[in-house]
C-alpha cells in the first residue's frame, strides 16, 4: 500500500507542471524510498526523469513496490481542484486500478477525494546515471528562462559554447540573430543568483529551442538549473527539489 | 545545417 502525503499540494502541482507539456503518459515507480519516473517524448528526443525522496513528504509509506501508470493531462485536471497549500495525499493499493488523490485543508473542514484511474503504460527505464560530461554549468533559473525566451524568439535552434570563462548563447534565424554571454561570478549575499562554470573541455552544442521552451517549465520547482555539456552524450538540465530532482536530457542537433 | 538526432543515437551505444 502507498500512502504518500504531500504537506502542500502546490508542490506536487509544480512537479507535474514541469513536464506535463513534453511527455503524457508516465509510470511513477513507488518504492520504499520514494517516488521516481522517468517517460520520453513522442519525437524521442527529450528523457525526463524524477525523484521525489521520502523528506519531500510529511508522512511517506510504501511497503511493496507499486506501479502508477498515469495520463498527466488526467492526473492535471485533477490537481487543479484542490488548493494550493491544503494537504495532498496519493493512496494506492498493492496492485491498484486507481490513485486516490486526496485533498485537506489545514483546519480539515474541507476533504476532497479524487480517484484517477491507472493506465498500463509499454515504457523502457533507461539507465543514464553513466553519462560523462565536459562542462557544469550552474545558473539562476531566472536566466536561464530569459535565455531561452529570449533568443527562442529568432530561431528554431539555440547554440550553447562553453569556454573557461563565457557562456555564450547564440541564435540565427530567419529575422535575425542573437548572442547572449554570461560569465561566471559569486554573489555572496544571494549565492542562488551566482554562476558557476566548472569546464573540462570547451565544448560546442546546438539544441532544438522548442524542447529548450519545455524544458524551462522546471524552473518552478528550484530557483537553480545545473546545465551539464557533453559533445558525446544528451545534455542534462536538472532542477533540484528540496528532496529530489527533475532531471531533463536533451539530445543535442548535429551537422549533417 | 543541423539536424536533430533522437536519443536513441547515445543510448544505443550501451
Amino acid at each position: 500500500m502507498l500512502e504518500a502525503k504531500f504537506e502542500e499540494a502546490s508542490l506536487f502541482k509544480r512537479i507535474i507542471d514541469g513536464f506535463k507539456d513534453c511527455v503524457q503518459l508516465v509510470n511513477f515507480q513507488c518504492k520504499q524510498d520514494g517516488i521516481i519516473a522517468q517517460a520520453v517524448d513522442d519525437s524521442r528526443v527529450l528523457l525526463v526523469s524524477l525523484e521525489i525522496g521520502v523528506e519531500a513528504f510529511q508522512e511517506y509509506r510504501c511497503d511493496h513496490p507499486i506501479t502508477l501508470g498515469i495520463d498527466l493531462a488526467s492526473l492535471s485536471k485533477i490537481l487543479r481542484c484542490g488548493n494550493n497549500n491544503d494537504t495532498l495525499t496519493l493512496i494506492a493499493e498493492d496492485t491498484p486500478d486507481s490513485v486516490m488523490l486526496l485533498f485537506e485543508d489545514t483546519k480539515k473542514d474541507r476533504i476532497a477525494e479524487f480517484n484517477l484511474k491507472l493506465m498500463d503504460i509499454d515504457a523502457d527505464f533507461l539507465k543514464i546515471e553513466e553519462l560523462v560530461y565536459e562542462s557544469t554549468l550552474n545558473l539562476p533559473a531566472t536566466e536561464f528562462v530569459r535565455v531561452v525566451r529570449e533568443l527562442g524568439q529568432l530561431s528554431d535552434s539555440l547554440n550553447i559554447t562553453v569556454t573557461k570563462e563565457t557562456i555564450k548563447f547564440a541564435c540565427d534565424g530567419d529575422i535575425g540573430s542573437g548572442t547572449i554571454i554570461l560569465r561566471p561570478f559569486i554573489n555572496m549575499e544571494n549565492p542562488s543568483e551566482s554562476i558557476k562554470l566548472e569546464m573540462d573541455q570547451p565544448v560546442e552544442l546546438t539544441f532544438g529551442a522548442k524542447y529548450l521552451a519545455d524544458i524551462v517549465k522546471g524552473s518552478a520547482l528550484s530557483d537553480k538549473v545545473a546545465i551539464r555539456l557533453s559533445s558525446e552524450a544528451p545534455a542534462l538540465f536538472q532542477f533540484d527539489l528540496k528532496a529530489g530532482f527533475l532531471q531533463f536530457f536533451l539530445a543535442p542537433k548535429f551537422n549533417d | 545545417s543541423k539536424k536533430q538526432v533522437t536519443l536513441a543515437r547515445f543510448f544505443a551505444k550501451r
